[in-house]
């Protein structure tokens, strides 16, 4: 599933 | 969080420490590109504006609050503090920055993730990342040999972007899912863009002599 992965990176 | 990402983010903050020393300390930006600075300034601008809305930990916060916090500051040393504004080149530092932002906008509209404001500006924002060093580079041809902070500056900046690569490699092979071409293409063409500086980095630091 194309979650709308979660910006975790800076 | 993997071994590659935290190199990253270290280079990257030991970049900005490096360059932030060098203003601070010593008064001077001499070889500096004040256009960078300002296209750096506007990338973590555009990146970070979900840092109140979005709270992934405290280190991304930390980090983040970290980079707009030195790029607006360096930015704001070079164009209002009188003795680092005097060490400021501003005759050979003409690269048509502002030429960059459009065309990464534009882009950003055409290719993204997800049309949403956020998102947008996001990926602009790794967009514009990607070309912010072209002026910078520019400058670094012009005056020819340059001080060791701010090569080894630019050397961090150029490497910080390169171990994110081996970091979404690694993410790409544990991590299902995980597939980000925009943010792997954009960061690939900024750290090429490079490819010739840290060649003539290492020369010279094979060398032992300055920059050249």
């Amino acid at each position: 599933p194309n979650k709308s992965y979660q910006k975790d990176e800076l | 969080m993997n071994i590659f990402r935290l190199a990253g983010d270290m280079t990257h903050l030991a970049s900005v420490l490096v360059l932030l020393l060098k203003i601070h300390t010593i008064k001077s930006c001499a070889g500096v590109s004040l256009r960078t600075q300002e296209l750096y300034a506007i990338v973590f601008a555009t990146r970070y504006l979900d840092i109140f809305t979005s709270f992934v930990s405290v280190y991304n916060t930390f980090m983040k609050l970290v980079f707009l916090g030195s790029s607006f500051s360096i930015v704001w040393y070079m164009r209002y503090h009188k003795a680092v504004h005097r060490t400021y080149d501003r005759e050979q530092d003409t690269f048509r920055h502002w030429f960059l932002v459009l065309p990464c906008l534009v882009l950003a509209l055409l290719i993204h993730e997800k049309f949403t404001f956020l998102e947008v500006l996001w990926t602009f924002s790794l967009y514009l990342e990607a070309v912010a060093i072209l002026p910078q580079l520019v400058l670094l041809q012009r005056t020819r040999n340059i001080d060791n902070l701010t090569g080894q500056y630019i050397f961090l900046l150029g490497g910080y972007r390169g171990l994110y690569i081996l970091n979404w490699i690694y993410r790409y092979f544990t991590e299902p899912h995980f597939v980000h071409w925009i943010t792997w293409i954009a960061g690939l063409v900024q750290t090429l863009l490079y490819a010739d500086f840290f060649y003539y980095y290492f020369l010279r630091f094979i060398g032992g002599r300055g920059v050249e």
